[in-house]
């Protein structure tokens, strides 16, 4: 039965692929059977897992606007318990095509239950907004994931996001609640990132990861290999983070 | 007669509200009347300024989905020659709200007719996204600055954002044309950022400012303190950099 973590947060830039993307690499390769499915149309996730997106014939924009299921895009990786449902630009569009959809911030959650029960895991990569993309991932899944880049403006953002969850909770989705709240681009031995995760500490308490994702270059290369970062730098700290974040997180969900 | 601009890019976290705050504060410093509109529900330019985005009673929310003119919303900066037409966190309603309006890619030009002749030049920060918002941007701007942080996913969300302006150029606002790109959060010595900058020149030739901004601590610690970098750090590579970038595109402009 599986969980479903949607991996939220409006700023952009703060390291929601990244972390979707190494995360889920990770909790597959503990040997959990896991489900990515990439609600961006940037597509970096897909992208990051080497989907070719120029060539894809369907992809989330064509399971979101017409009948299409979700198992018929849902594609390999290159590792052997991971799977990716691929976005593509086109999902842009849907927003603007759901807005006028009765119970248009479920249209995925209808298609999500044909296959959650295939996995022990799912993953949810979420566009820098808070429009429908993001409110039908919230509303699909039952744990959040809020990546906070350790600077000022990713703190301004939490309020907003907060009561967006709270929002969805009350009306869609009584189950949502946040699992986790993960420092990330953390710069050890600057004023600015204590003085944030500081903050962040106050605000959010046992919420915040003991695991910090230190800012670390392999992490930015990764992505054009088209692979995770265990897989293309497995001794660098951007791999120690998100392992040491998979086994953080798979603790944290057990006690749910 | 005011040079309008917009700084766009629907990659997360690139610097455009950063760019958008320093470039307009440098240009306003050189003694031209200028005015930065923010256009993004997050408003972080806003808050860059100091601006109590809490407590205002009107913003661009108002302005683009009622009658409210924009001049009853625009407001003095910590610089002389420089204000701001604040945004609000329910700027995110105004996406939906205007998506079944008549001619709802124009909401903002309309608005902004009445004060373009008031300032020597008028910046736009635009949200993370290719939607209504930033549409509305692009269709009031005359020139497009596009902050371009030197690594992978930057370069392959380019070509949606060079088609979205080729559609408005030809659909909406036949004036539309790519300024400048800038290359942003840049460090130097690293292997990624060479090679991301060797593609951005490949493909952008001319359009590619010869200023860099580098990454540099400063730049992020001054959105803290409410006021541009220009005041916050004078001497710091942050404040170097977007003066210099104040500089190449007034020279940029006036070829135009
Ligand atoms: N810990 C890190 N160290 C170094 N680079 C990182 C790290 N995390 C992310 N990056 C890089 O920073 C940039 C932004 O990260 P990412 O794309 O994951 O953020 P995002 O929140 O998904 O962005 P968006 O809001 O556009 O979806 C990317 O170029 C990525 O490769
Ligand atoms: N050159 C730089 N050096 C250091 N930090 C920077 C630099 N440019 C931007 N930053 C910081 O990086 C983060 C992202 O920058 P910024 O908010 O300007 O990007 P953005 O494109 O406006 O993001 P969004 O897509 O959310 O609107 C912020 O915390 C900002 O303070
Ligand atoms: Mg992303
Ligand atoms: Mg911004």
């Amino acid at each position: 039965m599986g969980k479903i973590i949607a991996v939220a947060n409006q700023k952009g830039g703060c390291g929601k692929t990244t972390t979707c993307v190494n995360l889920s690499a990770v909790i597959s390769s503990f040997g959990y059977k896991t489900l990515v499915i990439d609600m961006d149309p940037q597509a970096n996730a897909s992208i990051h897992f080497g989907v070719g997106i120029h060539r894809l014939e369907l992809s989330m924009y064509d399971v979101l606007t017409s009948n299409t299921k979700i198992s018929n895009i849902i594609t390999k990786t290159q590792l052997e318990n991971l799977e990716i449902a691929p976005s593509h630009i086109n999902l842009s569009g849907a927003e603007i095509e759901l807005v006028n959809i009765i119970g248009r911030e479920r249209a995925l959650l209808e298609k999500v239950e044909e296959v959650k029960n295939d996995y022990d895991y799912i993953f949810i990569d979420c566009p820098p907004s808070l429009g429908l993309l993001t409110l039908n991932s919230l509303t699909t899944a039952q744990f959040v994931i809020i990546p906070l880049q350790t600077e000022f403006f990713a703190l301004e953002g939490m309020d907003k996001l907060l009561k967006t969850v709270e929002i969805i909770k009350s009306k869609l989705n009584h189950e949502l609640s946040i699992v986790a709240i993960v420092p990330t681009l953390y710069v050890e031995k600057t004023k600015l990132a204590q003085e944030a995760l500081e903050k962040i500490f106050l605000y959010f308490k046992d919420s915040v990861t003991r695991t910090r994702i230190r800012r670390n270059v392999k992490l930015a290369e990764a992505p054009s290999h088209g692979i995770p970062i265990m897989l293309y730098a497995p001794k660098s700290y951007g791999a120690i983070d998100y392992e040491r974040l998979g086994e953080e997180i798979i603790a944290k969900l057990k006690k749910e």
